[in-house]
């Protein structure tokens, strides 16, 4: 199975709604209560995207880069973070055979999320810059067919704009481990909703019983770059209850050029 | 000789890690930045098969084979980068981010960073108010020769030398930010165009985050290569 089909992004389908607009918990949207498609509170969603991308692709709120219109969207600091406080949701297929592991992978997510698959939630520890892997193998349906909730909360210190501006506004976001842009800059108006939602690529990998992990490439050069190593370190992870008797291949091709792949 | 097959075992529900015999190539297309030569990238592929299984998993990554070093000149007090041995001039541009929405997409990167090499520049400094950039951004440095200047999320401004003065200790939860600068590392430090990682814009990070990120961003010994006067070279 190649690479790509093994990894499928989760970027179609996606709903956004408020928080405090559904009346559902999360265990109920994932199992009893799904919404039905994008009608009232819910909408169509970007995702990857942040929750402000989703109101201004719905015309919920004005465009922020058009003239002054970013002084039409009430900022957090004002709202409070619970009016930023949104739920995503879209269903997926995925259908294992036997000995195939499933992850569900968040490459970006400001600030922090409660997971919701199938009524089982998995909270996600914050932070902007961090991956999420989250084994989902044993929670998926056997029909193939899953739902996924994520509850995204804003930064936990979204801080306030001075009247004055400045950079960074009152510098409270930089308690936070999240881009600090997002307060305002003397070049940039500040983004209402700190850039709070699933902001990179969702998706979902199938392997077998091992999986590799992170794979380090470091080349060192001798004799005037004649004499090159290309050195591999990889984490590999066994997800199995026997002991995996494996072979491990490393294959290095020059790029495609002129049709003609050199190996 | 570019494909090695080891065989190995991995203990039931364990994590391992594990490193190849390294590779040799001779005399191999070096990765050049931006009007000093070919970008030229190699596709490596890396499989995993599981007797009684099959191919359990894969991975690849296009990388390519260069040398960066810089340190601060004494003559200028500047920071002096070399490629492959090469004193590179370098011209570069201050990057933000794509989007304030963070509707990132493949095109609108190809489209930016293209826009930087045909400008003739050979550097983008990705600000510490912006974001960590993405695999796709720095595949298409690797792919046009823009080195990059990666900054983590510290800012003068905001962590101890704007005004009012504040968080001059940084981040509330320290180890959250290391632990997120380990995972961006992992995610980006296979890319060729990846230059230098900086702690900061205008601002080093508190001593504890400081001495962290010196410490795991070191030039692993074994790759320690010394000069005819036993000197740390790169």
């Amino acid at each position: 199975m190649a690479e790509q089909e093994r990894k499928s992004t989760v970027d179609s389908g996606w709903v956004a709604a408020r928080s405090s607009e559904v009346q559902f918990s999360g265990t109920q949207l994932t199992t009893t209560h799904p919404p039905t498609g994008p009608t009232s509170p819910w909408m169509e969603a970007l995702v990857p995207g942040t929750v402000l991308a989703t109101l201004v692709k719905n015309k919920v709120v004005p465009d922020p880069f058009y003239g002054l219109q970013n002084e039409h969207i009430i900022d957090i600091a004002d709202s409070g973070r619970d009016y930023y406080t949104f739920w995503f949701f879209t269903t997926f297929h995925c259908k294992l055979e036997s000995n195939e592991y499933c992850d569900l992978n968040f490459r970006g997510i400001n600030y922090s999320a409660d997971v919701y698959l199938n009524g089982h939630k998995t909270i996600l520890p914050k932070g902007m810059f961090r991956r999420h892997s989250l084994d989902v193998t044993d929670i998926l349906h056997p029909d193939g067919t899953n739902l996924l909730a994520v509850l995204v909360y804003p930064p936990d210190h979204p801080g306030r704009i001075p009247p004055e501006g400045g950079q960074g506004g009152d510098h409270e976001i930089g308690k936070d481990v999240a881009t600090q842009y997002v307060e305002g800059w003397d070049w940039m108006a500040p983004i209402r909703d700190r850039n709070t939602g699933i902001w990179d690529e969702v998706s979902i990998s199938v392997t077998g019983p091992v999986k590799i992990i992170d794979p380090h490439l470091v080349s060192s050069f001798f004799d005037h770059y004649k004499r090159v190593y290309l050195h591999t370190t990889t984490e590999l992870e066994n997800r199995s209850s026997w002991t995996a008797e494996c072979s491990l291949s490393i294959h290095v091709t020059t790029e495609l050029e002129d049709g003609i792949c050199l190996v | 000789e570019h494909l090695q097959t080891q065989n190995l075992s991995v203990p039931a529900k364990s994590r391992v890690q594990y490193t190849f015999p390294e590779l040799f190539f001779s005399k191999p297309n070096l990765w050049w930045p931006n009007g000093m030569g070919k970008q030229s990238l190699y596709n490596v592929i890396i499989n995993i098969d599981v007797k009684g299984y099959g191919e359990s998993d894969s991975w690849n990554h296009h990388f390519g084979f260069r040398k960066i070093e810089s340190h601060i000149d004494d003559a200028t007090g500047g920071r002096l980068f070399k490629v492959n041995g090469e004193p590179i001039f370098i011209r570069g541009g201050n990057w933000i981010l794509s989007d304030g929405l963070l509707r990132l997409s493949k095109k609108r990167y190809k489209t930016d960073i293209k826009f930087h090499a045909d400008m003739n520049f050979n550097m983008i400094r990705c600000w510490g108010g912006g974001l960590a950039e993405r695999p796709e951004f720095y595949h298409y440095c690797d792919y046009y020769g823009l080195l990059v200047w990666q900054e983590f999320c510290i800012t003068g401004d905001v962590d101890g030398r704007g005004i009012p003065v504040s968080n001059p200790n940084g981040p509330l939860d320290h180890d959250l930010f290391l632990f997120c600068a380990r995972d961006t590392v992992k995610l980006l430090r296979n890319h060729p165009s990846l230059a230098l990682w900086v702690g900061g814009n205008e601002q080093i990070p508190p001593d504890d985050i400081n001495a962290a990120l010196k410490n795991d961003l070191r030039l692993h010994p074994y790759f320690e290569i010394v000069d005819e006067n036993n000197k740390p070279v790169g």
